[in-house]
């Protein structure tokens, strides 16, 4: 059987709003490593990639490789029942067809039980190799989360230019233009505020910000949105999940035709 | 006229 108790079950809320509206369905893989999450959006141009290790639960058990297919907006639905502060604790029998969702609240005054009826889904999973990253942009979350909701204001894509000391998003619409740029900050006394370059080569790439936008919605699991950017490559753009994993997305660059 | 790609493209079946 699969079990996993997850103390801070709003993490588990904030990962389905994250990722609900960039993909249906999906399958949700479970081993004996953790909970794990692979999916393409259906216009096959972006990527979800979910991790939450098996010691970042409270409890975790799964006695054999399942996977568990699910609508996302159903999962949204039951999970949107869970308080902000209930643990939230996982079980499926093996070759059942539901999985339970039990949230406890803090003084386990209140438990509530919700199944969800799995689904059988194919998916195509992508062998994504181990790049090395010419350009790696960390910054606040948030501010990343404004520059791609400001500049969709004015364009549709968004050109990420990354040098040594600075990354410029740059974007253009029938109204005019926008450019913002930010410095390399590494503020020792507000590390949740700091911006840090890593470059082995200037890079420049141009993206659709609908998506990026979608991406930003990760934005309440992590300070830090990380940007890995490299030429002719999707960019990579990871939330690091403290002490629990990790939600990446990928998504392919626009090119001149 | 800019052109999106397909992630299918990069990364192989896998």
């Amino acid at each position: 059987m699969f079990e996993a108790r997850l103390a801070q079950g709003a993490l588990l809320k904030k990962v389905v709003e994250a990722i609900k509206d960039l993909i249906e369905d999906a399958n949700f893989d479970c081993n004996s490593s953790g909970f794990s999450l692979q999916a393409m959006d259906s216009s096959h141009v972006s990527l979800v990639a979910l991790s939450l290790r098996a010691d970042g639960f409270e409890h975790y058990r799964c006695d054999r490789n399942v996977s568990m297919g699910m609508k996302l907006a159903s999962l949204s639905k039951i999970l949107k029942c869970a308080n902000g502060d209930d643990a939230i604790t996982m079980k499926s029998e093996d070759n059942g067809d539901t999985i339970t969702f039990m949230f406890e609240s803090p003084e386990q005054e209140r438990l509530s039980e919700f199944d969800l009826k799995l689904m059988d889904i194919d998916s195509e999973h992508l062998g994504i190799p181990d790049n090395e990253y010419d350009a790696t942009v960390k910054l606040p979350a948030a501010e990343f989360q404004r520059i791609v909701k400001d500049l969709s204001t004015i364009g549709d894509t968004v050109e990420i230019s990354v040098t040594k000391d600075a990354v410029k998003f740059g974007t253009t619409g029938d109204i005019g233009n926008a450019n913002i740029m930010c410095r390399q900050n590494k503020a020792a006394d507000k590390p949740d505020e700091s911006t840090e370059i890593d470059i082995n080569e200037a890079v420049s790439l141009t993206f659709a910000l609908r998506y990026l936008n979608s991406f930003a919605k990760a934005t309440p699991l992590s300070t830090h949105a990380v940007l890995k950017l490299s030429k002719e490559l999707p960019i990579l753009v990871e939330y690091h999940i403290p002490e629990v994993g990790r939600l990446a997305f990928y998504l392919a660059p626009k090119i001149e035709d | 006229m800019l052109q999106q790609l397909g992630l299918p493209v990069f990364y192989s079946p896998g």
